[in-house]
């Protein structure tokens, strides 16, 4: 699982 | 979200606070580079996008919203409220070097090409140098009021902090953001030398003075 569609960090 | 994140984003919060106390109790802005304040809003601004799209908690809501705001007001103390006490003559790092190679990164490595991948890309590219016209402008003065090392402190540990965080989320959820991480490095290795002189000085009671 990578960062793609996934940004939940600030 | 694990300890790791969550002081960041604490250490994050206080350096904003930090400095908004900087400006408001010494009424001025001196020794804050403009530059790498207004290079923050578009990094709030371009990363933040998703705010209208995206619903995460109102953790992370309320964050994105209190970094755009906040950010924003700091440039408004020092362009309109204390402007007087901005200097641009020592604030000469130029933007242009950061943005221009931070754009081409972000064409090149993003997660998506739309326009709110590249964006996302941008500001995380640009937040990773966006402390460099802030440093650069401490090396011309050669000094620093202690709180505004404190402030740097927080900015640089925030990132820092992001570090174990990552390898946190590597193990426990086989998570990887590798623009973040590499962006994270950079970013973190640019506080190195600040890091150093605040350890051994400002934290030992001492003035933070750069050697001739």
């Amino acid at each position: 699982e990578t960062a793609e569609g996934k940004k939940d960090e600030l | 979200m694990n300890i790791f994140r969550f002081l960041g984003d604490l250490s994050h919060l206080a350096s904003i606070f930090i400095l908004i106390h900087k400006i408001q109790t010494t009424r001025s802005c001196r020794g804050i580079s403009f530059k790498t304040q207004a290079v923050y809003v578009a990094v709030f601004v371009t990363r933040y996008l998703d705010l209208f799209t995206t619903f995460v908690s109102v953790y992370n809501t309320s964050m994105k919203i209190f970094f755009i705001a906040s950010s924003c007001y700091i440039l408004y103390l020092m362009k309109v409220r204390f402007r007087p006490t901005n200097d641009p003559s020592i604030d000469t790092f130029r933007v242009e070097y950061l943005v221009g190679p931070c754009a081409v990164l972000a064409l090149i490595f993003n997660y998506g090409y739309s326009v709110t991948e590249v964006l996302w890309s941008l500001s995380i590219f640009l937040e990773s140098v966006a402390i460099l016209p802030q440093l650069f402008m401490l090396q011309r003065t050669g000094e620093a009021e202690t709180i505004t090392t404190h402030y740097l402190a927080a900015l640089g540990a925030y990132r820092a902090l992001y570090i174990p965080n990552w390898i946190y989320r590597y193990f426990s959820e086989g998570y990887v953001d590798p623009i973040s991480v590499t962006a994270g490095l950079v970013q973190t290795g640019l506080y190195l030398d600040f890091f150093y002189v605040y350890f051994t000085k400002v934290l030992q009671g001492q003035k933070f003075e750069l050697p001739a």
